[in-house]
C-alpha cells in the first residue's frame, strides 16, 4: 500500500 | 497540512473558480484552451481514482470532488454551451495533445514508485499535469492579446505549483523519509514552464502595460 504521506496530497 | 500545501490548494481553486466564472458570467471563453481543460480533466480523473477508496480527510475529499467537478463542467460549456462554444477559437487552438498524452502513459509505465494501476495512473497524471498547460501557453503565444481574467488564469495555475514545491521542501525537512522524486521533478518541470510565462506577466503588471507575449 503506497504511503498515505504521499496520497495525501490534490 | 502546512501553510504553502493550504496556499497551493486555495491558488489552484481559485484558478479554476476564475476560470469558471469567466466562462460563466460573460458567456465567452475566447483565449481559453480546451484542450488544456481537456488535459487537466484526466489528470485530476486518473489521480483521484481512490476518491472512494481511501478517505484521508473531508478536505481531501471535498476538493476532489470540486476540482473534477469544476475542471469537466469547464469541458463541458467550452464543448456544448450553445454560446460559449461559438467563442471557441479552433483554428488557433491546435496543439495535438494527444502527442502529450501517449508518452506521459510510456514514461508511466516505466518510471513509477510501484507497477499497480492505481500508482501508474497516479505517476501518469503528474506528468500529464507538467505539461498540460502546453496547449494554452500556445494558444497565447498565437493570440497574443491576453484579457486579464486568462492571464490571472494562468498566473495562478503557476502560482499553485510554485507553492507546492515550498510545501515539498518544507515537507523533506520536517517529515523523515518524505523522498519523491517522481512528485518533485515533474512539479519542477512544470513550474519551469510557465517561468517565462510569469516573467512577461510580471513586467506588464510592473509597467501596467496590457500583457504581450513575443511571438
Amino acid at each position: 500500500m503506497p504511503s498515505k504521506s504521499l496520497k495525501d496530497e490534490l | 497540512m502546512n501553510i504553502f500545501r493550504l496556499a497551493g490548494d486555495m491558488t489552484h481553486l481559485a484558478s479554476v473558480l476564475v476560470l469558471l466564472l469567466k466562462i460563466h458570467t460573460i458567456k465567452s471563453c475566447a483565449g481559453i484552451s480546451l484542450k488544456t481543460q481537456e488535459l487537466y480533466a484526466l489528470v485530476f480523473a486518473t489521480r483521484y481514482l481512490d476518491l472512494f477508496t481511501d478517505y484521508i480527510s473531508l478536505y481531501n475529499t471535498l476538493m476532489k470532488l470540486i476540482f473534477l467537478v469544476s475542471s469537466f463542467s469547464i469541458v463541458w460549456y467550452i464543448r456544448h454551451h450553445k454560446i460559449v462554444r461559438r467563442s471557441y477559437d479552433k483554428d488557433q487552438d491546435t496543439f495535438r495533445h494527444y502527442f502529450l498524452v501517449l508518452p506521459c502513459f510510456l514514461l508511466a509505465l516505466v518510471i513509477n514508485e510501484k507497477f499497480t494501476v492505481k500508482e501508474i495512473m497516479w505517476t501518469f497524471s503528474l506528468y500529464l499535469e507538467a505539461v498540460a498547460i502546453l496547449p494554452q501557453l500556445v494558444l497565447l503565444q498565437r493570440t497574443r492579446n491576453i484579457d486579464n481574467l486568462t492571464g490571472q488564469y494562468v498566473f495562478l495555475l503557476g502560482a499553485y505549483r510554485s507553492l507546492y514545491i515550498l510545501n515539498w521542501i518544507y515537507r523533506y525537512f520536517t517529515e523523515p523519509h518524505y523522498v519523491h522524486w517522481i512528485t518533485w521533478i515533474s512539479g519542477l518541470v512544470q513550474t519551469l514552464l510557465y517561468a517565462d510565462f510569469f516573467y512577461y506577466y510580471f513586467q506588464s503588471w510592473k509597467n501596467n502595460v496590457k500583457l504581450e507575449l513575443p511571438a
